[in-house]
């Protein structure tokens, strides 16, 4: 049975790329084979990789089109048991064609549920609630809000429970969410900020939170996710215990 | 004669919205008549300045739909010399309307054209380069990149050229633009994509760089700008020179 999990966020800059990368490499040490979808027409995820978008010859938008199988777009990271479906740069006009389609909503949904090869497939979504976000959380089954402890991100926390409501009514009435608190620092407002969320949201935001460190500002240069570019770092030890967190919750639900 | 600035990267969280309403307010206290125009359906500008989204009658829909002109759907912010028009939640799905009107990418220049109330009009765009950026970038004599000296942000400066191109070939011949450093902190990363950043753009980039200043985060929270909620901060400086590089380019262009 594969989980798919969508890391999406309206606001932008608050490590859902670093998210997906970091989560991805952690949850591959635990043997878990994993799948990585780079939604996002920036194309960060796939670069975060060493991958060139615009040398891909397959991504995202030939999923979406049709013209092509997970199999056939899925690529390999070079880290055993990642693999990868990158971006490229057609996804902006691919997003403006979907929504003339009946029923765009659940395109990926159903190129993606024609493959069992992975455990767990990580759906890297673009700063926006346009068809390409949408086509995640349609089919995800659990979405991660990463949220930084800051007015505008706690302020995009409401519109994402909006959004959660209405795609549930409509396209997936199983979709559950988790918020991670990520980039905390030791400020006033970080602190204030934090407790404010935990006490609002409840069990539904991770145990775990990822700090600040800078060693996640210099991994994408190198081309590797924090697992390998520096194995002993804080930031590595937080995401290898976000991966165990989400493990626990798969099983569980 | 009215100058249109737009603020813009396709990258998320690098201080898009906090520049517009940093420079607004210091434009301000230079004695310019200043108009902020929130494009971005997050409407953070909006919240900002302590102006629920929810609650505005008039907003930039309106002023793109035709429904009302720039007197009509601006309004005041309690800060002598700086009016606001709002963002509302109905932008999301007037985005996607547009691209259906022909012409679409000249609606806001048009719309703008007709009032001449204002020295400078400051545009905070969304993380996207969907029909509302591109309504700001054919309205815009001058295109503001703030950039974060990390990977991710150096990259997408690369499709902002490209953008950038391909908007002077289709909708505004005489767009120029500024790369804009903040959140600079004191790390390696920085330091070194700071020098390439410097060394690659060459003068295209604003002498003034914007440091990390924890102040900048605290501000949204009481509905303030920088050089209200805290005038004598490194923030606040900074915002100041650099509206007065902005104000020197614009006399010399
Ligand atoms: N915990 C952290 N500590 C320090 N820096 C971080 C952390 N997490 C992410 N970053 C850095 O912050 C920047 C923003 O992160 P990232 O690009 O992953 O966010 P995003 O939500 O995917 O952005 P976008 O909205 O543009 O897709 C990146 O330069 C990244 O390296
Ligand atoms: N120089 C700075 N020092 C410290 N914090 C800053 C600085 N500039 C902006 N910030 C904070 O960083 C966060 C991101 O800034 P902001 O929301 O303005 O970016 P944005 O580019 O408008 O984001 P989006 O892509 O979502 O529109 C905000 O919480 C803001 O308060
Ligand atoms: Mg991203
Ligand atoms: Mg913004």
């Amino acid at each position: 049975m594969t989980t798919i999990v969508a890391i999406a966020n309206e606001k932008g800059g608050v490590a859902k790329t670093t998210t997906a990368l970091s989560l991805g490499a952690a949850l591959v040490e635990n043997g878990q084979e994993t799948l990585l979808v780079d939604m996002d027409p920036q194309a960060n995820l796939t670069l975060a990789l060493g991958i060139q978008p615009s040398q891909t010859r397959r991504s995202v938008a030939d999923l979406l089109l049709g013209n092509s199988s997970t199999l056939g777009v899925s690529r390999e990271t070079g880290i055993p048991g990642l693999d990868i479906i990158p971006a490229s740069g057609e996804m902006l006009l691919v997003e403006r064609f979907l929504y003339v389609r009946q029923h765009y909503e659940h395109l990926l949904r159903r190129a993606l549920s024609k493959s069992n090869m992975y455990s767990i497939i990580i759906l890297d979504c673009p700063p926006s609630l346009g068809a390409l976000t949408i086509n995640a959380l349609t089919a995800a089954q659990l979405l991660i809000i990463p949220t930084q402890c800051e007015f505008f991100s706690a302020h995009s926390l409401r519109e994402m429970l909006d959004l959660i409501r209405n795609i549930r009514q409509r396209t997936n009435p199983s979709l559950r969410y988790r918020v991670l608190i990520t980039m905390l620092g030791r400020t006033r407002v970080h602190r204030t900020l934090q407790e404010q969320i935990r006490s609002a949201f409840g069990n539904a935001v991770f145990e775990t939170a990822i700090e600040n460190d800078t060693k996640l500002r210099e991994c994408p240069v190198v081309g590797k996710p924090i697992t390998q570019y520096a194995p002993e770092s804080r930031a590595a030890m937080q995401y290898r215990a976000l991966a165990q967190e989400l493990e626990e919750y798969v099983h569980q639900a």
